[in-house]
């Protein structure tokens, strides 16, 4: 479970910094 | 002063947590207003992360048996679920006004309420996984507790028994904790705890046998022995305590003591 949590928790983590970037991109354009 | 207590926590939300400050200052400075991109894909890929990351916290709070974690973590899983909804929410309405500032405040308040649900989520886990290894301590508090009415040398080898897997447990449980912690000084003070108890064990079993000695050949050396066999069970459960002290603490509480 422990392992598992900290997957998903980095995967929902990586989803958000792409969710962020894209905004920023084209913030910063 | 680290943020994030804990390296597996820290490596996980610290780039998230720098992006959404940094969005919020990018927020902040286009009250212009920008056009925003179409966010219907990346807003997808964060609920369908959600939606996993729920499915595996509720089935941990069904298979915990701690009261804490299953009290707290709805809280937590919820939190994230609110914000994923205010991805969405702004993703549509982006989709009919890509200048649409309710759109811009949801967008903001759901990415930095992933960040604090998935923080909550983590850090209840870790406090729960923390709770684990502070009922092995207080196991071995219990046995040195005993050492005191051990008279003879049965006893002693049934307290030897006893005590020498719960104590390697601790011994490799606060280790591997240590090394997992962010704050140095609190790394070095479970690692000086560790290392006192490692030396004082042996020591601590040794006087045990002196005063089972003494104690039946009848002299009156019994007391003096007695005497240094609770000084060292007494040294020993200090640096237990001290080690159950420092395991709840977090960089919030060396905050809060600034």
């Amino acid at each position: 479970n422990a392992a598992e949590m900290v997957r998903q928790a980095k995967i929902l983590a990586t989803a958000t910094s792409t969710l962020i970037q894209s905004i920023k991109f084209e913030a910063e354009s | 002063m680290p943020v994030f207590h804990t390296k597996t926590i820290e490596s996980i939300l610290e780039p998230v947590a720098q992006q959404v400050s940094r969005l919020v200052i990018l927020h902040e400075e286009a009250e212009d207003g920008n056009a925003m991109p179409d966010l219907e894909k990346p807003v997808l890929a964060v609920s369908r992360a959600v939606v996993n990351l729920v499915k595996v916290g509720r089935s941990t709070i069904d298979s915990s048996e701690d009261p804490i974690l299953k009290q707290d973590m709805p809280a937590a899983l919820n939190r994230v679920e609110a914000a994923a909804r205010l991805l969405e929410e702004a993703s549509a309405l982006l989709k009919n006004d890509p200048l649409s500032q309710p759109a811009r405040k949801k967008l903001i308040e759901g990415a930095r309420g992933i960040l604090q649900g998935t923080s909550a989520l983590l850090l209840c886990f870790d406090e729960s996984e923390v709770r684990k290894i502070i009922r092995e301590c207080k196991k071995v508090l219990d046995y040195l507790a005993v050492a005191e009415v051990i008279e003879t040398m049965e006893d002693l080898v049934q307290f030897v028994r006893d005590l020498s897997p719960c104590l390697t447990k601790v011994s490799r449980e606060v280790d591997h904790r240590s090394q997992e912690l962010t704050h140095q000084v609190h790394r070095e003070i479970l690692t000086r705890c560790l290392d006192s108890v490692k030396t004082l064990s042996p020591i601590l079993i040794c006087s045990m046998k002196i005063f089972i000695q003494i104690l039946h050949q009848h002299c009156k050396e019994s007391e003096e022995a007695a005497e240094n066999r609770n000084y060292l069970a007494g040294r020993m459960s200090d640096e237990i305590n001290e080690i159950i002290r420092v395991l709840q603490l977090t960089t919030y509480d060396e905050e809060e003591w600034d």
